[in-house]
């Protein structure tokens, strides 16, 4: 997280901590046997990590590997859809893990809301992005074991658009922006989500709720004046996802 | 010559002279013998009778026998001076058989022109009863009741007597009696009058097990006795009523005992006379009812049916509890109940208890509790609250869940249903919010 601060305990109480082969990303509780994290962060470059792989930490804000108790995956599930071999394409970022376990809630852990019907993405609504990836101190990345977050609004799709095809000039590889995708960001930049909070929530809040609006997913560096982050429009997948549930 | 064919003997017939009505031949000597079966005797009755008149019917004559003696020897005619016509008067034989022998002689042929006789007889029924006492003291036909039938006759006795294999003499009898009707009439020999003899009869009264036996003694009842201090004693005539499991009783005197409830179903009575003395006897109707149950106590929270004033041998009551309890029986619950008055006059099974029923604990809720309202260990009427663990948890669908338990034993809430609720998580609202202050 850039230009964030170190959450407060249960604050955001459905941070997930995911731990695959030693690389960091995030994902988000949203039922007692289901965590929604972004399909890039358990399948990279065409490869899946094994269910047996995936470590799962939760109720933390604090994390230390030596003592935190890992959750581990009864299955995984990546959208159907998500193709994405080569990183250049986040089309359909987003993927359930099903619990072993079911979990017991309380004030460290809690579901974040799947969005509610009719849930619209409006222009300048500050959102809540939170993660264990890396923040910037003095202009310096910084890996980070304390849960920090950022307040960064929506940003206009085609603002978004115009910021990602301009840097498609200066840089390769740079991937397109989808309907699945909408931004978040300030156009000055220091606030911004970056590398490890992958799979992490992007929260709206309505009527007191918190709600998954967005998967941290992808974007142009972190914090950079006129980039924004990428996220997985999950409203977009609500059907795929209580199809995913329902079945499993 | 050929045998005629048996006939047996006829009833009735007619005797005529020979040659009648034409005048008889002379120096006659015919017979005929009549017989009718036994127990009858033979009427003869003369139609005509015109025969040679003689002083003593000395030459022509008819002569009628039974066996050698002569009932009537017979000549001249109706108007005839001399001679013995039998007129119109019948002539009965003592027994079943009669001879009539026909003589005429051989004088004055020429001038002989009596035409002779006819007769008809007919068999009459002998009555038997009314005949005199043999002689020889055998004593009469028969020792107590005569009964003549047609050609013989039936010996009868009085009640309490019974027929000898003689057929015609009379024995005491009054034994051998087993009275298992429900209801019937008893009495002493040849009452209401005194019997000829000592006698030692025995009567038992054995109806079905469950019955009680109740005897009615008739106002007339006479048994010698001897009165003393203490009350009519019974030395040497007497009625003893014994009953199964109890100290016989002996009946005498001339007050009839009444009603006697016995609440047994055997009955013993053994009547004694002796030859001395003089007991008139007793008569009884005896009838029955069916033993009494004691009236079934109460049931808490229970019913019994039917409810009656009395219970009777045979009768069936049903338990039932009320509603949220259970029947009871040695700890066990059971699904019904009945009993029935058995005929020792206990019911057969004891009467069950009404325990209130429990409908267990309440299902537990996952991410949740119970919480008892009101009642006592689950038991019916018992009410209990779900509730799911707020803040993190909320009722699906419902404010307040109360399941009170029911009569079947299911905890149900008011919209009827059995299921136990679900807690659902509560999302997305944290117990602390992040505040910031700078601005």
């Amino acid at each position: 997280i850039i230009g964030g601060s170190d959450a407060p305990d249960y604050t955001i109480p459905w941070q997930v901590l995911l731990n695959i082969d030693g690389g960091r990303g995030g994902g988000m509780v949203i039922g007692d046997r289901w965590i929604m994290t972004a399909a890039h962060v358990i399948l990279k470059k065409g490869n899946q990590a094994s269910k047996e792989a995936v470590r799962m930490y939760m109720g933390l804000t604090n994390f230390n590997s030596l003592t935190a108790s890992p959750v581990y995956a009864a299955s995984i599930h990546i959208h159907p859809e998500y193709n994405n071999p080569t990183d250049v394409n986040f089309n359909n970022d987003i993927a359930l893990i099903k619990l072993q376990d079911s979990l017991t809630f309380n004030s460290s852990v809690m579901p974040i809301c799947l969005p509610p019907e009719g849930a619209t993405y409006i222009t300048g609504v500050m959102g809540l992005v939170s993660g264990f990836g890396i923040t910037e101190i003095d202009g310096r990345s910084i890996s980070t074991n304390k849960m920090k977050y950022v307040q960064v609004p929506v940003v206009e799709q085609e603002t978004c658009s115009n910021s990602i095809t301009l840097s498609k000039k200066t840089r390769d590889s740079v991937p397109s922006l989808s309907n699945n995708m909408f931004c978040a960001g300030v156009p000055e930049g220091g606030k911004d989500s970056c590398q490890g909070d992958s799979g992490g929530p992007y929260a709206l809040r309505d009527n007191g709720r918190f709600w998954a609006a967005g998967i941290v997913s992808w974007g142009v560096d972190c914090g950079k004046q006129g980039t924004y982050g990428v996220y997985t429009r999950v409203t977009n997948y609500m059907d795929w996802i209580n199809k995913t549930m329902q079945e499993n | 010559c050929w045998p005629l064919p048996d006939t047996g003997p006829l009833m009735h017939g007619v005797i005529q002279s020979p040659q009648y009505p034409q005048p008889y031949p002379s120096n006659l000597q015919e017979q005929w013998d009549l017989s009718v079966p036994e127990g009858y005797q033979i009427r003869l009755t003369f139609t005509h009778l015109d025969i040679e008149a003689s002083a003593g019917c000395f030459y022509d004559a008819l002569t009628v026998l039974y066996d050698t003696k002569i009932l009537g020897k017979f000549c001249g005619h109706e108007n005839s001076a001399d001679g013995h016509h039998p007129g119109n008067q019948p002539i009965l034989s003592p027994g079943n058989r009669l001879t009539l022998m026909f003589q005429s002689d051989d004088n004055n042929p020429e001038r002989h022109q009596n035409v002779g006789f006819s007769a008809q007889y007919q068999a009459i029924d002998m009555d038997e009863c009314s005949a005199p006492e043999p002689e020889d003291g055998s004593g009469p036909l028969c020792s107590q009741i005569c009964l003549n039938t047609l050609g013989s006759y039936l010996c009868s006795c009085h009640h309490g007597y019974e027929l000898r294999p003689d057929q015609r003499s009379c024995v005491l009898s009054c034994d051998g009696g087993i009275f298992d009707e429900t209801e019937g009439h008893l009495f002493s020999p040849g009452y209401p009058n005194p019997p000829h003899h000592a006698v030692s009869c025995q009567y038992i009264i054995s109806v079905e097990s469950g019955f009680a036996v109740v005897l009615n003694f008739t106002d007339n009842f006479h048994i010698e006795s001897m009165d003393t201090e203490q009350g009519p004693n019974c030395p040497h005539h007497w009625l003893q009523v014994t009953l199964s499991d109890r100290e016989p009783m002996k009946l005498c005197g001339g007050k009839s005992p009444g009603l006697i409830h016995t609440n047994s179903n055997t009955v013993t009575l053994d009547y004694h006379t002796d030859n001395e003395g003089l007991s008139k006897g007793w008569s009884l109707d005896y009838s029955t009812y069916r033993v009494k149950c004691p009236l079934p106590s109460n049931v808490t929270k229970g019913k019994v049916t039917p409810i009656l004033t009395e219970y009777f041998y045979r009768d069936y009551i049903y338990v039932r509890c009320d509603q949220g309890y259970k029947l009871m029986m040695d700890g066990q619950e059971v699904e019904g109940f009945s009993t029935m008055c058995q005929s020792n006059g206990q019911w057969h099974l004891p009467l069950p208890e009404c325990h209130i029923i429990d409908c267990g604990e309440p299902e537990p809720l996952l991410n949740g509790g119970v919480t008892f309202l009101s009642g006592f260990q689950n038991q019916y009427r018992s009410i209990v609250q779900y509730h799911c663990n707020e803040p993190f948890y909320s009722l699906l669908g419902g404010i307040n869940v109360v399941f009170t338990c029911e009569a079947d034993r299911k905890w149900r809430s008011n919209n009827d249903i059995v299921v136990s609720p679900t807690c659902i998580p509560v999302c997305g609202q944290p117990t602390k919010l992040i505040s910031t202050y700078q601005r």
